[in-house]
């Protein structure tokens, strides 16, 4: 399995829609302090069910919606889109293709969407568990938080082993 | 399982000193069971001995051995269970010029097998990517997305360019 | 007393807007009481808006500017009460090359009230310095001092230096 | 007040005597990942008195102590001199120059000096309780401590502006 795209709308202080098409092999994400680099792994983390606003630096879900600025209104919604190829069957469905959708309104109110089927957050947060992303894995390492592999007590490295067994 | 656990313990193990190994050069690093017992109730430690100093304690390593070790134990559980894409935020931050270039090869050899998104400064990471975007934050402070070339991007042109008057 | 406080108070407070203002070039920032009558029981919150964005709490700012903020807030108690010297391991590290330069030149401004010791790996710190050493280690690891020469430490050669072969 | 030189011998990975000398400015210090930069912000803080070991990465105070290598023994004994300019009467004492030296053994005992009188720990930390430096003020920053400023709840930012009330 692996990461095909990735859509953002009104996404932190992704305002305008904005497409990241990945290959196999390495992409890498530049530019300067505060241009928006780590909301995209923020809206990699969001969108695969990420339930935790504090672990994408927010305080409530609505945060993640663009916000306004000086020049710009604040958006109404958010939305971001991941697009991965299955065509070796990791993940538990029978696409070959799988797009997950996810949308936060200012009212608080949440969409989700596999393959453009209405869904809960729940299935989507199922839908990765045994694919060894997300939740558990170190598959996804935010700003700061390498050190924090280090830093974490026996049992918590322990833990990381089970996830890998 | 027990068993299971212990297998994978066995292969981490070895990935991880293999790993640390060729990223500071030389030196030995084990990680050791608490318990050696109970392995379901015990904790993992890492003795580390960069090489020719002595087997020491984590908390003796300098901020960038401490950043390589990390890595080294990351890429150790990616080997033994490959996730099927990775996205590291900034964690090439505290390593020097020699590491990082260190660094940069060891994500080219996984990026053979695994999809690697990550977000960084460095030029010998943005050297090794196959993909490269540019982040900015245009004058109404929204977030744009450009692709890159590498020969659009020496640290030295966008230092130069970014150097007050 | 708390006469005093609020005294120390409004200079660091104005230190603080214009010194954040310098490094960001524009925006505001304010240190604000979480009560205004009692200040020896109070605590001080941070309002920060980084040019053209909107007033936001700390938790969205990205890395480097929440490195930038602090500098500024570092700065501002200096300014009002200067130490007689600091020291200062690597807290240039998160910020970009735009964002070391504008912090390269603060530390020059300060430098001539105060002394200043800086751990760094960035080239416009480097070239900030009136005095540069360099450390190493030997074969037996032990550490090595030398007093370097700017001329001997452009950061391309150093890399040009480690880069593997 | 400003900080003329700094001698090390045994501490840490500095097994030779070393000498820093200062000038009034910036002094910048910068070499490789683990070749002994924060070793010196270490000795610093440890000749001024600093008696939380943790917060010089180690965990007995004989952990100071060059600890040997895979070429060289370990060392009997660590000693730091600091020498300041008191030209301003800064420090509570006639001195217009001080020296402060601190040694400790293999034993765990301890020896304190000001210029050359043997005295006690609390005898060095009260000399610059009023000074500026060390405790309580951000004239020490530490690898990775930047951040604090901000992370620090509201309270502990109204304890530095205590301080430089
Ligand atoms: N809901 C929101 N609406 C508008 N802007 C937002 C929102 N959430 C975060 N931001 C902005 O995004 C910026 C942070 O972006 P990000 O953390 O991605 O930067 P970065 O490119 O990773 O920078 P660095 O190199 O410093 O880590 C902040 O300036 C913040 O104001
Ligand atoms: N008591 C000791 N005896 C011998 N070596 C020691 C002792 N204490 C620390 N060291 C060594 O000092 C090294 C760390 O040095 P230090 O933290 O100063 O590095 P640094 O130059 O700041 O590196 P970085 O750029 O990665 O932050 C470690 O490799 C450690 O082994
Ligand atoms: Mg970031
Ligand atoms: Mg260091």
């Amino acid at each position: 399995m692996y990461l095909k795209s990735l859509v953002m709308q009104g996404f932190k202080s992704f305002t305008n829609r904005v497409e990241l098409t990945f290959m196999p092999g390495v992409t890498a994400v530049v530019g300067p302090n505060g241009s928006g680099k780590s909301n995209i792994a923020d809206a990699i983390r969001w969108v695969l069910g990420e339930q935790s606003i504090r672990s994408i630096r927010g305080t409530r879900m609505q945060d993640v919606i663009f916000a306004g600025s000086a020049a710009r209104r604040p958006l109404g919604m958010a939305e971001v889109s991941i697009t991965l190829d299955n065509s070796a069957g990791r993940l538990p469905l029978e696409f070959s293709e799988v797009t997950v959708t996810r949308r936060v309104f200012r009212s608080g109110e949440s969409q989700f969407y596999i393959n453009k089927t209405p869904c809960r957050l729940r299935d989507i947060q199922e839908l990765f568990l045994d694919s060894g992303i997300g939740k558990g894995s170190l598959s996804l390492i935010g700003q700061g938080e390498v050190d924090a592999v280090l830093s974490a007590g026996p049992e918590e490295r322990r833990l990381l082993l089970e996830d890998a067994a | 399982s027990s068993k299971r656990l212990r297998e994978t313990y066995e292969k981490v193990s070895t990935a991880f000193s293999n790993i640390f190994a060729r990223l500071f050069g030389g030196g030995q690093a084990h990680l050791t069971w608490t318990d050696t017992e109970h392995l379901l109730d015990a904790g993992l430690e890492l003795m580390v001995q960069p090489p020719g100093k002595k087997m020491q304690s984590l908390m003796a390593l300098s901020g960038g051995e401490r950043a390589l070790t990390a890595i080294a134990l990351l890429f150790a559980i990616i080997e033994v269970r490959p996730s099927p894409f990775c996205v590291l935020d900034e964690i090439d931050a505290a390593l020097d010029e020699r590491n990082v270039a260190l660094f940069a090869g060891i994500l080219s050899d996984f990026a053979k097998q695994s999809q690697f998104i990550i977000i960084t400064h460095r030029q010998f990471t943005m050297e090794a990517a196959d993909v490269l975007y540019g982040v900015t934050m245009d004058r109404t402070a929204a977030s744009e997305l450009m692709s890159l070339h590498l020969a659009a991007i020496p640290e030295a042109a966008a230092a130069a360019e970014h150097a007050p008057a």
